[in-house]
């Protein structure tokens, strides 16, 4: 999903 | 991986390895709130349990480790290595203020109700706050040495390329994170009285001290 994207953010 | 996220990340672990060189040469973390620090520690194990359940990429991998285990030598450096140092009476800011609404928050407002989910939703909430014991003890004390506040610049810093990753992100791949963004956002705002004292008084040579 969208939000799960955001992850490979630290 | 645009310029601004790199950037970000480079600035977040210059910050971390700054904190640990000055406790490491001056063998002593006086004027280093050991109560962020343990934020930061918290925030780091609830958000990248990831490490266990997903590969995103080496860099991602690499990074995730190197912040995890900075942050519990900090951690380890404050309260066991040279805790005669620490200065436990001025790091007297109440962590039930912070941790008790930011559980709260991350049960009520997340992207889905799966236990890795509401952590990585509580470590963005901690985070945006982990840094207000710092500036507090600050604000008592009146004072802080200037190796600090160049570790207090390079984390806020972080936090405003992050925000400009985000524009970036937004324009080239309509991606956002709702969370993530107003944390980032809100958590940038507390250092904005920060880098003014900072551009003000240590660019320009002087200690940073309060009125």
């Amino acid at each position: 999903g969208l939000h799960a994207a955001g992850k490979d953010e630290l | 991986m645009n310029i601004f996220r790199i950037l970000g990340d480079v600035s977040h672990l210059l910050a971390i390895i700054i904190l640990l060189v000055k406790i490491h040469r001056s063998k002593s973390c006086a004027g280093i709130s050991g109560k962020s620090q343990i934020l930061f520690a918290l925030v780091f194990t609830t958000r990248y349990l990831d490490l266990f359940t997903t590969f995103i990429s080496l860099y991602n991998t690499v990074m995730k480790v190197i912040f995890l285990i900075c942050a519990y030598i900090t951690v380890y450096m404050i309260y066991v290595k040279f805790r005669k140092t620490f200065d436990s009476e001025n790091d007297s800011f109440r962590l039930e203020f912070l941790l008790v609404p930011v559980t709260g928050l991350s049960f009520l407002e997340n992207h889905s109700f799966t236990p890795l989910e509401i952590l990585w939703t509580f470590s963005i909430y901690l985070e945006s706050v982990a840094i207000l014991p710092q500036l507090f003890m600050i604000s008592k004390t009146g004072e802080a040495e200037t190796i600090t506040t160049h570790y207090l610049f390079f984390l806020g810093l972080y936090r405003a390329l992050y925000i400009a990753n985000w524009v970036w992100r937004y324009h080239t791949e309509k991606f956002y994170d709702q969370i993530a963004v107003v944390s980032g956002v809100v958590q940038t705002i507390f250092y904005c009285d920060f880098f003014y004292l900072y551009v003000t008084k240590v660019l320009k040579g002087k200690k940073l001290s309060l009125p």
